[in-house]
């Protein structure tokens, strides 16, 4: 059900 | 050198507990302001933040900033030597490559010392953004990590809706579906009893249970859980550690392919 976006779509890199 | 003793040493075990399924190693982050942690999980799907503030330490001594990086499984493996009533003072001298564990009984008549070797973590610390969610929901820890479990007897996600009226879980699967709906508390006897919304836009998001369930691991550390969420954003789920920090999971949403 549906497909995972990964965390790192959200948060960028310091 | 680095000092932290922990008069209430159960909550580093709940803490420890609550992560080392989801995060095999991490780096710990020494300030005179408190001890942090930022670590993804292994597919990178959802992140672990926590953060314990200097004054929940008594006494809490960091001279500069130190990172100190721990296999969380061999932490988790010392800090079964430990009693729940054991005081637990984590140090690490200036020039080492150890962290050393102390845990001392109540009567301090009994004490035990682990030196832990560091590890090398590379760990890229993300940015996390400051958010307006459109629903925030409180509700007490235990019916969270029930819920998670009882959704997971139907499927591999949940939805979870989020209106005025109070919060669904809903789940679907090859056997059936099913939902748990939670309202609004009206009158309870303990504020950790109640359940509430704080809505500005209703708000439906899917995430994958594995996760939560993973995350619900941390219902011993808080009576109560705060779920936040928006539209297409992370959901946060806070655990707060007494009077001293907080424990956030954040997960990213399914989309719809």
């Amino acid at each position: 059900a549906g497909s995972q976006v990964p965390i790192t779509h959200f948060f960028y890199r310091d | 050198m680095f000092e932290a003793r922990l008069p209430q040493g159960q909550i580093l075990k709940k803490l420890i507990e609550a992560v080392r399924e989801l995060v095999t190693d991490a780096n710990f982050e020494c300030k005179p302001s408190g001890l942090s942690l930022q670590a993804m999980d292994s597919s990178h799907v959802s992140l672990v933040s926590l953060l314990m503030r200097a004054d929940g330490f008594d006494p809490y001594q960091c001279d500069r900033n130190r990172t100190l990086g721990i296999n969380l499984r061999t932490l988790a493996s010392v800090l079964k030597c430990s009693s729940n009533d054991d005081i637990i003072t984590i140090r690490a001298e200036d020039d080492g490559d150890s962290a050393i564990l102390i845990f001392e009984s109540p009567s301090s008549d009994r004490l035990s010392e682990f030196d832990l070797k560091l590890v090398d973590i590379d760990n890229e610390q993300l940015v996390i953004p400051d958010t307006q969610y459109d629903a925030v929901v409180r509700m007490p820890s235990a019916e969270f990590q029930r819920i998670v479990r009882d959704m997971q007897i139907l499927g591999d996600s949940v939805t979870i809706a989020c209106s005025k009226d109070g919060v669904k879980f809903s789940a679907n699967g090859e056997i059936g579906s099913g939902s748990v709906r939670l309202k609004q508390s009206s009158a309870v006897d303990s504020e950790d009893d109640a359940v509430t919304v704080d809505l500005q836009q209703a708000v439906s998001l899917t995430f994958a249970l594995r996760y939560l369930s993973l995350f619900s691991k941390a219902a011993p550390l808080s009576p109560t859980v705060t779920l936040s969420f928006s539209k297409d954003v992370p959901l946060l789920v806070e655990f707060r550690i007494a009077d001293m920090g907080h424990l956030r999971f954040y997960l990213a949403p399914k989309i719809d392919e």
